[in-house]
């Protein structure tokens, strides 16, 4: 089955 | 000193409406450019990205960088106290406690003020990547947001396939599948009207479709929206906002475990 990611994990903190 | 004035304030009311049920609060950061937003959903799924230009406004005026954190259940109980045909005023002080929705009838015979208390938001921003996505696919945005809205009864998810022969969205769950095929406009008379894609290699994806659901309520602000694909990143979404800028939703794909 396919989870769900995060977005902060594909874009840095600023 | 920080003041906005909108002739058409029912943009603004659009794009409130277009936030208010992903985000519970943002912060508005106004420079001399414009007024940029950025903020993820509760669930660090999803990511807006509004942009309104200085020069889109009828006058404006910025004198010192300003965060203005707003909870927007409260914004939207201000923008419900305006009228679609009236114009819009923000108004702050330098260093603001609070901020000022001024709202004017055409003919200038009601004004009314309302003054909201501003939050202080410890919110990050991400550095979004520049990148060059393998599929963008231009369509009309009331499609987008009946397909989302038909295949979202039938599962949680859906699947975006783009090649060069068109754009399928499909979804299944306990009841059965759907899917919808899309294929690019061979002519068409008005350009809003078109499927277009640009594609430098076949993507397909998986998405939540509750996100999906919260990004179409941004229709009413633009005839088209476009979808930028690239494998395992985050999908983008994007309305055109007129001549003052735009909204973006970047909503992370679902992969498998």
């Amino acid at each position: 089955s396919k989870g769900q990611t995060r977005i902060s994990s594909f874009f840095g903190r600023n | 000193m920080f003041e906005a004035r909108l002739v058409q304030g029912a943009l603004l009311k659009k794009i409130l409406e277009a936030i208010k049920d992903l985000l519970t609060e943002a912060s508005w950061d106004c420079a001399q450019g414009g007024i940029q937003l950025q903020a993820m959903d509760n669930s660090h799924v999803s990511l807006v990205s509004l942009t309104l230009r200085s020069d889109g406004f009828d006058k404006y005026r910025c004198d010192r960088n300003l965060t203005m954190g707003m909870n927007l259940a409260s914004m939207t109980k201000i923008m419900k106290c305006c009228g679609n045909d009236e114009i819009i005023t923000m108004k702050a002080q330098d260093e603001p406690d609070t901020v000022t929705f001024m709202f004017e009838s055409k003919n200038g015979d009601k004004i009314s003020e309302y003054e909201m208390k501003l939050m202080n938001l410890d919110q990050d921003h991400l550095g979004i990547p520049e990148t060059d996505y393998a599929c963008v696919i231009k369509m009309p945005s009331g499609e987008f947001a009946r397909i989302c809205r038909d295949l979202s009864q039938f599962g949680e998810s859906m699947v975006i396939a783009c090649s060069k022969n068109g754009i399928k969205f499909s979804t299944s769950g306990d009841i059965g599948t759907g899917n919808v095929k899309l294929a690019q406009t061979s002519s068409v008379d008005k350009e809003e009207e078109a499927v277009i894609i640009e594609m430098q290699e076949p993507v397909t994806l998986t998405f939540a479709c509750k996100y999906l659901n919260n990004f179409a309520k941004a229709t009413p602000l633009s005839p088209v929206v476009s979808l930028s694909l690239s494998p395992d990143v985050p999908l983008v979404v994007e309305y055109k906002i007129e001549d003052i800028g735009y909204v973006r939703y970047y909503l992370a794909p679902k992969i498998e475990d």
